[in-house]
């Protein structure tokens, strides 16, 4: 199973529509200071089911929705995709047989938050069992290191290292 | 529960030491408990780089730190394997050595885990063949432009 | 002590605003207290980047958090100027315009104070007439060599 | 007041003897990851009057001795230098005659910590004066920004600001 791209609309910083393909397994993303990057990696973590705000370097939910800037108007909606190639079968269960699965997550400001796999309503649950046991689950997902991460691990007390091999088993 | 935290910390404590290895070019690294009891034991990292004494992670200097955190993140990492991994500038305290070490390693397990990382440095922006670069070239708007290296360099200036 | 704190609090502000435009290029920052109460309120930090909303510095970018903390860091330093100023890799997480923009600020303070600056990036190593490279050739002990800025770029490789 | 020269040896990694030479009024300091750069921060917070062994990122104050490594034994002591030019006369008080300043300090694992001003004995509260109002003095030293030093600030509530301030003032 391979991440194809990440879509965004009205996410944070990201008003305009924006689709980041990826077509190798490795590929970087740059740019100046306070530009948005740091901002693509909370729209993956959202979409997979993120519900604290504090994860999502936010006061609120409400705060992944483009909040305006000095040339434009708050929008009422934040929209985020991930489109895979499950040409592998990898992604078990009922989706076995689609080669390719699209996670949405959408949330309005009047009707809060929905899910989607392949354009159908789902619940947040049926996102999160969907990557059960790929790592992706769960609330220590290795797979998204954020900005500072590494220093908190560093700074981390034996209890908090404990607790972190406690839920990786 | 017991069985299963101490197999979980092998498990961790096997990855670790394989990874701080080839992160250092060398040495050791081990997870250790902080008191015999499996459910009251705290874990603590002891580390030793290449040539050097064995210490707890906190006596090291700020990159080694960093590069230590690393492997034990790569570790547990590698105990519930994820299809994608984002790494988010944590090449930023590295010295050109190691960051070339730690693009090697990400580039070992972009064969089988598809990597993105976002990063300010010049030497891991040459590893991927692709690169996304963002700007805000009007304010507060995110926008996405694709960019080779030459660009790159650019835009960070 | 309640005028002693105001006191205080109005000359820092006046210092972090004016080092938060110089590191920014434009955009104002300050320190605010959560309660109207002196003795009670604690202290935190608004910041609004050029062409950005204000807001607390938690909600601020990486880079941009750095900046802010530098700023309030000089602007205390003002208060109780030192004659020398020892900065240890705090351009770690800035890309290059802000880099360029941090050593302009260093090298205007230094006509009056002397600083020391360890860093790995490549651009606050060519402002220094003087460049002092550390070495662990003989692993576990430091040695200082004189470097020019050719070998400083090598020494890092 | 100029600080001109650094003077290191038995401090940490620093096990031969070593003179840093401040000419200008900016020096750079580089070198690989682990080499000793920050040890030289610590060697100033040491010498002038630093007693908390977490500040100096130790676990006790012996642990600004040279340990050992590979191939060399442990020492039993360290000592660090400050040499200031004063030329101007700006370090008032007993010293504004001299035209050069010494600050050492020595900790040896046998008799513990002393401290000299241009030669002499003196105590730890002598050289905390010498400094007392040139920002070198007192717990929040903004002079010395160690590594961590701004994410620790940045991570830092309310009052932990607050605090900063009352100790400024
Ligand atoms: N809800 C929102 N609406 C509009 N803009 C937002 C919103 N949330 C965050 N932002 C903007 O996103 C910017 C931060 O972006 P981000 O943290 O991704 O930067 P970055 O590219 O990672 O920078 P750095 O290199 O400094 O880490 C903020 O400066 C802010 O302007
Ligand atoms: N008492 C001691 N005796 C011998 N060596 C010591 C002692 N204390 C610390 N060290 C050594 O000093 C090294 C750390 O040096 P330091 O923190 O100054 O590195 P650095 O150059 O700042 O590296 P970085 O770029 O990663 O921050 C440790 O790896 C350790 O080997
Ligand atoms: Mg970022
Ligand atoms: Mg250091």
């Amino acid at each position: 199973m391979r991440l194809t791209a990440i879509k965004l609309a009205g996410f944070k910083s990201f008003v305009e529509p924006t689709t980041i393909e990826l077509e190798d397994n490795l590929t970087g993303v740059v740019g100046p200071n306070g530009c948005g990057k740091s901002n693509v990696i909370d729209a993956v973590r959202w979409v997979i089911g993120e519900s604290s705000a504090r994860q999502l370097r936010g006061q609120s939910l409400e705060d992944v929705i483009f909040a305006g800037s000095k040339t434009r108007k708050p929008v009422g909606r934040a929209a985020v995709e991930l489109l895979f190639d499950n040409a592998d079968g990898e992604l078990g269960g009922p989706y076995a047989d689609y080669a390719e699965i699209s996670i949405q997550r959408e949330h309005s400001r009047r009707t809060g938050s929905n899910y989607r796999i392949n354009g159908t309503r789902a619940r947040r649950r049926d996102v999160q069992d969907l990557f059960l046991g790929t790592g992706l689950g769960g609330r220590a997902s290795y797979a998204l290191i954020g900005q500072g991460a590494v220093n908190r691990l560093i700074d981390a007390k034996p209890d908090q290292i404990r607790d972190l091999l406690e839920e990786a088993a | 529960t017991r069985t299963r935290l101490k197999s979980t910390f092998e498990q961790v404590n096997e990855h670790f030491a394989a990874f701080f290895s080839e992160l250092f070019g060398g040495g050791q690294a081990t997870l250790e408990r902080t008191e015999s009891d499996w459910l009251a034991a705290g874990m603590q990292v002891i580390a030793c780089p290449p040539g050097k004494p064995r210490v707890a992670l906190a006596m090291l200097s700020g990159g080694e730190k960093t590069l230590t955190a690393l492997a034990l993140l790569f570790a547990l990492f590698e105990l519930n394997p994820a299809p994608f991994c984002m790494l988010d500038e944590v090449d930023a305290p590295l010295d050109d050595t190691n960051v070339e070490r730690f693009c090697a390693l990400v580039e070992r397990m972009a064969v089988r885990v598809q990597f993105v990382v976002i990063t300010h440095n010049k030497i891991t922006m040459e590893r991927p063949r692709r690169l996304h670069g963002v700007t805000m070239a009007e304010s507060g708007v995110s926008r996405l432009v694709s960019v080779d290296l030459d660009d790159a360099l650019a835009m960070t200036d």
